[in-house]
């Protein structure tokens, strides 16, 4: 699991039987205390569908009662989506709308601020969730097994998720100057990574971001998922050294080698170019894996000031 | 005597906790909650309280390897918002670590370690 915390922005991603949307509320409390926020420019909650979802806590139990638990948080000024095929593999989201959301009455001290428009550069988010991975994808992230009377593992979970991360090159998946990683595996399997890219001296503002991974290696739920919002160069070769998307898509997928995927792809419009969003979202074509994948499904949404891209891939 | 119907479970009433090994739920739950479209956009009439983490280099995994460090070994280049004085505005990034860990225990999460980048910070997580 991660937490992301940029000057304007919380990413809280969370596995397992975690209570994601109950740290919500207390999200908005704490950004109110601390920095006098007291309004949400946009919000969004997704999830792939869960391969346990008995094993469920609270609102987590059912997607109906997580969309219930976010209106009531936003009063109602979200929409809730299913996207893709729902006998396997939806995935949900709920995204508040274009309008900033006032959460509770400002103070008199403090009036309420509402952001202005985006004019910023893009905001691009990529998401590769990977499932059904190959006994050799699942491999690595296995403690590996000890001759009898060797003594126990000694490497720190740190150590271990540093050794897993150079010998599968994530560690190299963006430009090493540019990147620190910080690796986890677990005992006895796993793996989580984040990633803080682009605090080089020869970047531009607005040209770093995160990407994140996280491993469930076990055989019968195996699941894998990428996540990264450092801009991406259009082109392959770029001098910024930085790989273009489908040459970053088809790296992650060559290290976990799952045979299913989903891809989701969202791309900030802004008001006066709606239209930047449309080379991102045209690089993930059904020849995007060379033949070895086929597309099941590629699913367009636009929405006001985001383009989402959806495709799910099968291993041939 | 008035008979008092039992409350109905609330859908936020927690179950016991399931304690088996049984299988790990892989498919995560992603929260992104945005107060401003960029940093730039932030009102910058807010204290800035410098890093929070800046001053919490805590070694906490007993092994005296850092749980926190800085991207490329500096938090003084960081390019987010600028407040009114003309300083970078922090915003989010000036809560403590404390408290985002308060948080997190309602999540059931733990920080394992934190990044500390020119334009977020990284916290790795547990579960």
């Amino acid at each position: 699991s991660s937490l992301f915390v940029a000057p304007h922005v919380v990413i809280l991603k969370t596995c397992g039987t975690t209570l994601n949307l109950l740290g919500l509320n207390r999200i908005l409390e704490i950004a109110r205390e601390y920095c006098g926020f007291s309004s949400v420019y946009r919000c969004f909650y997704s999830r792939k569908s869960f391969f346990f979802p008995e094993r469920q806590q609270g609102p987590h139990r059912d997607w109906t009662e997580e969309v219930k638990f976010l209106d009531n948080v936003f009063g109602n000024a979200g929409s809730a989506y299913t996207v893709g095929p729902i006998n396997r593999d939806n995935w949900l989201l709920y995204i508040t709308g274009a309008n900033p959301v006032a959460l509770v009455p400002a103070g008199p001290e403090r009036p309420l601020a509402l952001p202005p428009p985006c004019t910023g550069p893009p905001d691009q988010t990529l998401e590769i969730l990977m499932s059904h991975l190959t006994p050799a994808g699942a491999a690595p992230f296995f403690l590996p097994e000890l001759p009898a009377g060797s003594p126990p593992e000694s490497r720190s979970g740190h150590e271990l998720g540093t050794d897993i991360s150079a010998q599968l090159g994530i560690d190299t998946l963006f430009p090493k100057s540019e990147t620190t990683l910080d690796s986890f595996g677990f005992e006895p399997c796993g793996y989580s990574a984040n990633a803080v890219v682009g605090s080089g001296l020869n970047c531009n503002k607005g040209d770093g971001g995160y990407f994140t991974i996280h491993v469930t290696p076990e055989d019968g739920w195996s699941y894998a998922s990428f996540e990264c919002n450092v801009p991406l160069p259009l082109r392959a070769n770029d001098p910024s050294g930085r790989p273009d998307m489908p040459s970053l898509i088809r790296r992650v997928v060559d290290i976990f080698q799952p045979n299913r995927l989903t891809i989701t792809l969202f791309v900030s419009t802004g008001e006066d170019s709606p239209a930047a969003a449309a080379p991102a979202t045209k690089v993930i074509g059904a020849d995007l894996f060379d033949g070895a994948f086929t597309r099941k499904d590629r699913i367009i949404y636009e929405f006001e000031g985001y383009d989402l891209l959806f495709a799910c891939f099968e291993r041939r | 005597a008035q008979t008092i119907a039992p409350t109905p479970p609330s859908p936020l009433i927690l179950s016991e906790p399931d304690t088996s090994p049984g299988p790990f739920e892989g498919p995560e739950k992603l929260l992104e909650v945005w107060f401003a479209p960029t940093p730039d956009a932030l009102v910058g009439d807010h204290v800035d309280h410098g890093s929070p983490l800046s001053s919490h280099h805590a070694t906490a995994n007993g092994n005296g390897v850092s749980n926190c460090h800085s991207a490329n070994g500096s938090s003084a280049r960081r390019r987010a918002g600028v407040s009114s004085n003309g300083q970078p505005f922090q915003g989010l990034r000036t809560v403590p670590r404390a408290v985002w860990e308060e948080m997190l225990d309602i999540v059931k999460c733990k920080v394992l370690s934190v990044i500390e980048g020119d334009d977020l910070d990284s916290y790795l997580l547990s579960e």
